[in-house]
């Protein structure tokens, strides 16, 4: 999926980046300084439902094409993360021990419409 | 809101950007709150010793994968008790393994001084709950230290569950082995049990598998 350009009206995925230090918490997450807190948003229209963004192939092309020319659109599509991953994290818990964990579906890497 | 923009999604007025960064930053709050289990940030009371955290983190087994959802927990020692012989002492150690999480690898970080005279036979109890006779404690597990340094200390995981009330605590006993002639005198310490060698707990836990307890009783 493309990152959004400021006024790309079509699905997209926003970039953030998140420093812990803005959010006053480098004192007790220790590891990594910040993360990429992304999401999706823009327009779904009719012959872009069900594209997988970045994936498209020829066929979902063509296929995207077919479902323009429908009068019919079928019911709305919305643009959602259709790739995420975990984020590796090191803080301090409330007895100041120290914890490693991966939390899982936390950075969304990639957008596409239902 | 930011003027003529509008939002690609709702049709909406957009956000002007400081609104939309301070948005940003409250999901982020959210996000990693909810992803770590947590209702609020942890407030540290008692930070550790920059030099202390920066070794227990090498010690941690480098590329070491924590599976899905599981957690790798370094747990510095409060020392309690402190008795003058060469290296017993009680190690308190404080823990909040959550409930739905299962303990399955543990090792006891000491570092032993050089006044280590030849080999030691090191036993670790841990002691029953406080509400029972004060004296009763478990066995965990016997080492023999022969040189200085850190040592790295298996314990079984199934003798470490911890109290109600999150605390755990370990006895160390330690005596010279039979016949070792260069024994130090009873006054010399040979652990080091505080400050930046301090001993630590290295645990891991991974989330139990749904209705393990049921499985474990048929």
């Amino acid at each position: 999926t493309p990152s959004c350009e400021p006024e790309t009206p079509l699905c997209c995925r926003r970039d953030h980046y998140v420093d812990f230090q803005e959010l006053g918490w480098r004192d007790w997450i220790l590891q990594p300084e910040g993360y990429q807190l992304n999401y999706c948003s823009g327009q779904c229209p009719p012959h872009l439902a069900g594209s997988p963004g970045i994936a498209a192939s020829f066929h979902s092309a063509v296929f995207s094409l077919l479902k323009a020319n429908n009068p019919w659109p079928l019911g709305t599509s919305c643009c959602v993360p259709t790739a995420r991953r975990p984020l590796s994290l090191l803080y301090l818990d409330r007895d100041g021990n120290v914890v490693k964990t991966d939390v899982p579906d936390m950075v969304v890497e990639a957008c596409g419409c239902s | 809101q930011r003027a003529g923009s509008v939002c690609p999604s709702c049709g909406g007025p957009t956000l002007a950007p400081q609104a939309e960064r301070a948005l940003v930053l409250e999901l982020a709050k959210q996000q990693i709150l909810k992803g770590l289990h947590l209702t609020g940030r942890p407030i540290i009371t008692h930070p550790l010793p920059q030099a202390a955290l920066t070794r227990a983190l090498r010690r941690l087994q480098r590329g070491s994968v924590v599976p899905a959802n599981g957690e790798q927990v370094i747990s510095f020692a409060a020392i309690t008790d402190f008795s003058a012989s060469t290296c017993s002492s009680t190690l308190t150690f404080y823990l909040s393994t959550p409930r739905s999480h299962h303990l399955y690898h543990a090792r006891l970080w000491l570092h032993v001084l050089p006044t280590l005279p030849g080999t030691l036979s090191l036993r670790i109890f841990r002691w029953g709950p406080r509400r029972r006779r004060r004296g009763s404690h478990v066995l965990l597990a016997e080492h023999q230290l022969t040189a200085p340094g850190w040592h790295a200390l298996t314990l079984p995981s199934s003798g470490l569950r911890h109290e109600e009330s999150g605390v755990l605590r370990l006895q160390l006993d330690c005596r010279p082995l039979e016949g070792n002639s260069t024994a130090a005198p009873q006054t010399q310490q040979l652990l080091d049990t505080a400050g930046e060698q301090r001993p630590f707990l290295e645990l891991k836990t991974r989330p139990k598998e749904p209705g393990a307890g049921r499985a474990r009783r048929r």
